[in-house]
């Protein structure tokens, strides 16, 4: 059975959508195979797979309001054992169209499981809020991965989303673990990054991973060619974290 | 009659509360009268402008579910002529509670009547989505002020805001005008910060204000002082650049 992961951080431009195209790209690289789930409205995993929305013909909204399996909405990416269910628009309506369905928080982990046997990993990109889609890829979830920017308001809203998946754990999902935190967007040159880093090491004691990836403008720049990393400029130092990352994932953190 | 401006965009980490904080400290420092409204349940631009979310008693929670008047929430700041209405981590639960209210788009306009006329500026601060704490800055607002990142999902985003802009004025609010497109963390070093910064100019054809906020650590570092960049560090190129942009702003845009 696939492990699913949930990538999650209610503040926003962390780097979820970067983690989860780029250690979902080499994790496939290593020979996992991978579904990344783009559960986030923006879409921006399926625009950053360089995956074309207007062609999308079923996405994760069609599958989370059961008008479609999950299996119809899987479309293939440029890394093989890479595999995406995509996201468009219309996705953007779901929070206020499933609030009053019955356990409305439970249909991402209903429909995952129709593919979790497919695949060795299936990471969830989250929108940047606590709502609904986030709490949805919680519930679905085995483990969360939590993209920390080493900046300063990205200490602020740490404890409101250990509070979210306290919540989720004790309700929704009591398998929940932590699969770890990724330090990202790190900048040596200033001592904020290096103070942030301190402080996220200390209140996750031994959940941090060693890989840390620094700020690389080729990391911003490859999903303008709908390409990860890994195809975009494996040899930058982003692509070579992100390589180091997928290997501290399939060892176990 | 003060003029409420919404700073929104669903993308995340892309300079909003950084905006409000700076661009609301320098329109005080012109002997305007300021309010920052935090609409985010992070809470950012309450912790950025060093007042202590524990000690806050009422907060823009209480304002939007008619608990207490917003003249009972407004506190002072560390710049004279800058007042705030802090968000505290409850506002999380204010989307769920006000679902089945009557207009319940139409809470914060409501509630800004009774203050507009002591401020010439009240400045709102929104999370990075396009829920029911957006629509109802964008209800209440005079106009929007769109702050982009230069890089790529930047765009992905504009024409789904743009989208809800024109849904808010056709069914909520038709006065809302688009009060500027702000460009922010400009890196020169990199082409693809001066791709986007053509492209955004060319989709905001007279729009895009010419301050352009460059990348500049000091920014970041403000909020961990509590500070806005006027007390932090005035000297700093952000500093300079939220400056013009006050100037800017004051003139019209
Ligand atoms: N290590 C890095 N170095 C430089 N740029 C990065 C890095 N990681 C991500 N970026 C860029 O920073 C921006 C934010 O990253 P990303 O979109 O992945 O964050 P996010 O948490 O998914 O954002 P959102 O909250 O909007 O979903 C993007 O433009 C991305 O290309
Ligand atoms: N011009 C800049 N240069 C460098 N860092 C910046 C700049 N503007 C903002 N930052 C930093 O980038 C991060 C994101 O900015 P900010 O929090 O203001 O964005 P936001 O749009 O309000 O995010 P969210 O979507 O989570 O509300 C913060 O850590 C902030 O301090
Ligand atoms: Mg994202
Ligand atoms: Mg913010």
């Amino acid at each position: 059975m696939g492990k699913v992961v949930a990538v999650a951080n209610q503040k926003g431009g962390v780097g979820k959508t970067t983690t989860v195209i780029n250690l979902g790209a080499y994790l496939a690289d290593a020979r996992r195979r991978v579904l990344a789930v783009d559960s986030d409205p923006q879409g921006n995993t399926t625009a950053g797979l360089g995956v074309d929305k207007a062609a999308v013909e079923t996405s994760i909204y069609q599958v989370l309001l059961e008008q479609a399996s999950i299996v119809d909405a899987v479309v293939p990416t440029a890394v093989a054992d890479l595999h995406l269910v995509p996201a468009t628009l219309d996705l953007a309506g779901a929070e206020i169209e499933l609030v009053g369905a019955v356990a409305r928080e439970t249909r991402l982990r209903q429909a995952l499981q129709a593919v979790r046997s497919r695949y060795d990993f299936l990471l969830v990109d989250c929108p940047p809020s606590l709502g609904l889609l986030t709490l949805n890829a919680l519930t679905a979830a085995d483990s969360v991965l939590i993209p920390i920017q080493c900046e300063y308001y990205a200490l602020e809203g740490l404890s409101q989303l250990m509070h979210t998946v306290r919540l989720v754990q004790k309700h929704l999902n009591p398998q929940l673990e932590l699969e770890g935190v990724l330090l990202t967007m790190f900048d040596g040159r200033t001592n904020l990054s290096i103070q942030v880093v301190d402080e996220v090491k200390r209140h996750f004691r031994g959940k941090v991973y060693q890989s840390v990836v620094p700020r690389n403008v080729r990391l911003a720049e490859a999903p303008s060619h709908g390409l990860p990393i890994l195809r975009y400029d494996p040899r930058s130092r982003g692509a070579e974290v992100y390589r180091e990352l997928a290997a501290e994932v399939m060892r176990g953190g």
